[in-house]
């Protein structure tokens, strides 16, 4: 695929962090499979855009990116508070 | 809630502020405080005492970056604090980043302390984030009224979940006062001086009569109005929300979307294109777009040409294949043109002459997918909205999967 131009590469390791923080995203680092990872990131994208009642897409839009950098709590949306 | 639901096994709570913001007074820091817990301890039997020494169950701090636990804070902006489940050790605790400029204002400067230490200490007490949007336990932070701030009822249901309603007379936070140990206090600690211990202002929760059943054959409504896709219903201070996104019905209080119209409606309605929805009290009506009443608001009705005999509208929908919409008055009604922002010639005209089957007081209005919908009572009637036919009477309910 085209190498995505840096604003998207921003927003996308931004997305990461934010589903990392508070969607239990786990990057699998040394996964074989890229599309794997980009699947299971879709995924959360999908279950943070469903929390906020915004349309659910699985692609990181204006709205859902704007909501990502709103000042917020740093407890997860999820359940996996360890 | 966490998992497993970890809640504090006794009433009786405490809290200790290890440290203090210099954007602050230490005054305004421990009021803000305060406040905080009187919000929970209002609804439920929970007392809070505050220590100035040795190990509290809460323990409250101030600082930046990485401040000895997993959760690094990250600057200005995102994250602005975190706390931490009932527990022993750190839990319960409550960190505020030290990053932010924290303010005893609702401006948009900075971040409101107790508007963020309430939400925080909803986790210290074992709440977790609700997705209901203007709950206090909302994940986002939302810059609101404080002066008259009532927790919400979804907040309200969360901590009754855990812990119960409130004894006959709500607890008031109160404090080891002198403090209860003489161990050496930290330089962060000692108070400027000892503040008087001063009588917290009660916060009560609404006083209003409690919010009918959804299911109440003899339901009514104020006012109906859509809003970005959503259907709210009003009656005194409560909203009925139904969104298409999430199945069941939400409950809230006016006060939790626009805390400064908290007495509720006449009429309502949305002229979606401007995202813009106008609500009618009396012979006052606001514009809001969102959470955000729109500034020069409330207006007289007159501004929208209504004689002055006219002191309050019953109901009005805006129908967006004409871009008019209609206003009821007792048995009459008046068109008004949106783009040109007047009334139409030609009215009022009688109700009943132009809506078969409407021979009567309109209570509230809404159009949605295509058809009217007149509310008179527990009753709802449905029109076409080209032919102004009669389809179909339901029960005012009937959005409510009863």
């Amino acid at each position: 695929f085209p190498e995505v131009p840096d604003k998207e590469n921003e927003d996308m390791q931004f997305a990461k962090k934010y589903l990392e923080n508070f969607y239990d995203f786990k990057e699998e680092k040394n996964s074989l499979f890229k599309s794997k990872n980009l699947n299971h990131m879709t995924d959360k994208i999908r279950e943070m855009q469903s929390f906020f009642g915004l349309e659910v897409t699985g692609n990181l839009d204006r709205k859902t990116m704007d909501m990502m950098k709103q000042p917020r709590c740093g407890i997860p949306d999820v359940r996996s508070y360890s | 809630t966490f998992p497993q639901s970890p809640r504090w096994r006794r009433e009786d709570v405490t809290y200790r502020i290890l440290n203090y913001t210099p954007d602050m007074l230490q005054a305004d820091v421990e009021e803000a405080i305060a406040k905080a817990f009187q919000l929970w301890s209002s609804v439920t039997p929970l007392r809070f005492t505050r220590l100035y020494s040795g190990q509290a169950d809460i323990m409250i701090s101030f600082a930046n970056g990485f401040h000895g636990d997993f959760y690094s804070f990250d600057g200005p902006g995102g994250t602005l604090a975190h706390a931490y489940p009932p527990g022993n050790g750190i839990g319960g605790d409550a960190h505020f980043d030290e990053d932010e400029n924290w303010t005893k204002f609702a401006t948009s400067s900075g971040y409101n302390l107790f508007l963020v230490a309430a939400h925080e200490l909803g986790h210290s007490l074992g709440l977790g984030h609700s997705n209901v949007l203007g709950a206090l336990m909302y994940p986002i932070y939302m810059p609101q009224d404080i002066r008259s701030y009532r927790l919400p009822q979804d907040d309200i249901d969360g901590i009754q979940a855990l812990y119960g309603p409130p004894r006959e007379t709500p607890a008031l936070p109160t404090e080891a006062y002198p403090p209860q140990e003489t161990t050496e206090m930290t330089s962060a600690e000692t108070p400027t001086e000892m503040s008087p211990r001063e009588e917290p202002t009660e916060i009560t929760p609404s006083k209003t009569p409690t919010r009918p059943k959804d299911c109440d054959p003899h339901l009514t409504f104020d006012a109906i109005t859509t809003l970005r896709g959503e259907t709210l219903f009003f009656k005194g201070s409560y909203v009925w929300r139904k969104s298409p996104y999430f199945s069941d019905i939400e409950h809230d209080t006016i006060s939790s979307f626009w805390p400064s119209l908290a007495d509720g409606f006449d009429a309502a309605y949305e002229v979606d294109k401007r995202d813009r929805v106008l609500f009618f009290k009396d012979n006052k009506y606001w514009a809001v777009s969102g959470y955000s009443i729109e500034s020069g608001f409330p207006k007289p009705i007159q501004n929208l040409g209504f004689p002055t005999s006219v002191r309050k509208i019953d109901a009005a929908v805006y129908d967006q294949n004409t871009k008019k919409t209609y206003f009821f008055v007792g048995s009459i009604y008046w068109s008004f043109n949106e783009n040109t922002q007047s009334m139409e010639r030609g009215y009022p005209r009688k109700i009943a002459a132009d809506f078969q089957g409407i021979g009567h007081k309109v209570d509230a209005a809404l159009q949605k997918n295509g058809l009217f919908y007149f509310f008179h009572g527990s009753n709802q009637y449905e029109v076409d909205i080209k032919s102004k036919k009669l389809i179909r009477v339901l029960k005012s309910n009937s959005w409510f999967n009863c």
